[in-house]
């Protein structure tokens, strides 16, 4: 199993952190500056990571792609471009690599296969910038959004914010994934609309561990209380990784290769 | 006396609700939109709500200056400009009311003496949106940064954070309130030292009480635990409210007179 994860969203949001907690382990390194006298005005590249996990037995082979937080300048016209262009050089290749693997099998798949989205926990809704740059990934990848640090929302505020987003989506017509499907038998279709109406995820993410009830679990200490990033009490984070790596990881994959990837090699034949 | 507290940051940090907790009372409603059909683009106008407190027996006039977030746009180019015009012309008018106010003792005064500028816990450093604004108001008002939602940072994240931005407040030479001043004595610059290591201050606000050993505290109430916005141990809220209102309260008012609005004195009467 290839499977290609990109991270998409403002810097500080914890994008760095929830890979090294998906994967349990420290993948990447966090783009945040912690030198205040680098300039803040280069664009840093987008990095990937390539790593294998073995999950229920099957081992997989991940790329994640980490992008640099958008939306930190003053003016963020068009911050959404070199993330729509790698998303884009990965279908291009692949339609390359279709054409020459004549004996080769299956051909090195690149393709981005999920964008987790990114939001900020601010308990109003999305902000323009966010609306802005969803719209354009929303048309070419599978796109799921999940709130960032949501330990900083009480549950009736989360409520609250995630009603928010969901009429948000629906008012911008943003496909989100999952989609609907018209061939999805009725457990399969209830099973996708308790999904749609649990995303966005709530999440939050930790490189650290903590101790809970003796047993040593990824989580945020504070002086009021310590966070279990395991516990589905406290935030969706299970629910997510669960969605990405078991449940919905084929049919991430397939969707990518005959909805997103027809649509971009048919434009290619087209144009 | 009459004190005019200014509030400025991106929209979903705690502004509206900081407000409300630092005097006690509903003030002021947040410019945060609950219906997603409403028009993001539009820039709400700058909201001025009065009212009065008694502190320490004494009788406070509060104007609070609720400015609507900047920054969420795509484009911010320039989004200062509602907020320094703002200031220019409270100046402007107390130049007037004192060319015209020979019998009134005291003209009134709208100028403002403190912007609290709110920075986003991202654990990584101002973003340059922030620092384009900082330069800006430090220049005609007293700036003191808060760290907004500090509940959303450990106590080592903050730490750090806090250190971050320090170092990148002197390397861009923002003039943060309180000013160095010549005609201090030891202790007066022993104390303003040691506010000036705790700055921004970490708050955390509140318009909910919640029940900490049966007392009725205004706090947050998650799976995980109770914070307790009085709790110094918590957040630095008191510190904050301790210095606007009790020991800083004359010199922010002082300050302003003397060199923010002679300064804007001097431009108008030379230009
Ligand atoms: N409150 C909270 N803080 C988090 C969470 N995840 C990460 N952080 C902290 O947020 C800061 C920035 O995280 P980072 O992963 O570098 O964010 P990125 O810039 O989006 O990659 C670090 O101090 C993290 O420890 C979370 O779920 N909740
Ligand atoms: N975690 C956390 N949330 C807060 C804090 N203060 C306010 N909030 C929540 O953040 C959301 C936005 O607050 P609001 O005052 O409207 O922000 P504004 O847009 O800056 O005026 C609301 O859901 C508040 O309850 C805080 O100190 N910590």
């Amino acid at each position: 199993f290839q499977f290609n994860l990109m991270v998409v969203g403002q810097s500080g949001l914890g994008k760095s952190t929830l890979i090294n907690t998906l994967f349990a382990s420290p993948l990447v390194t966090s783009y945040g500056r912690t030198n205040p006298t680098e300039a803040v005005e280069r664009t840093p590249e987008i990095k990937v990571e390539r790593c294998y996990i073995q999950e229920n037995g099957v081992k997989l082979k991940l790329n994640i792609i980490d992008t640099p937080g958008y939306g930190d300048q003053v003016n963020n016209e068009k911050c959404w471009e070199p993330i729509v262009k790698y998303i884009y050089d990965q279908q291009a290749s692949y339609i390359r690599r279709e054409l020459t693997a004549s004996r080769e099998k299956y051909p090195v798949d690149t393709r981005v296969h999920c964008v987790l989205f990114f939001i900020q926990p601010t308990g109003h809704g999305l902000k323009p910038i966010d609306i802005a740059v969803l719209k354009r990934l929303t048309e070419i990848a599978n796109v799921v959004p999940v709130i960032a640090k949501s330990d900083s929302l009480t549950l009736d505020e989360r409520a609250q914010f995630k009603q928010t987003i969901q009429a948000e989506i629906a008012h911008h017509n943003l496909k989100i994934y999952p989609y609907p499907n018209d061939e999805y038998d009725e457990d399969e279709r209830a099973l996708n609309d308790r999904i749609k109406s649990q995303i966005p995820f709530a999440i939050v993410g930790s490189d650290r561990t903590v101790l809970v009830n003796g047993r040593e679990v990824r989580g945020r200490k504070n002086r009021w209380g310590v966070i279990n990033v395991e516990d589905e009490t406290h935030c969706e984070f299970s629910s997510l990784r669960n969605f990405l790596i078991s449940t919905h990881l084929q049919d991430l994959i397939d969707t990518t290769a005959h909805t997103h990837y027809e649509a971009f090699r048919k434009r290619q034949l087209t144009a």
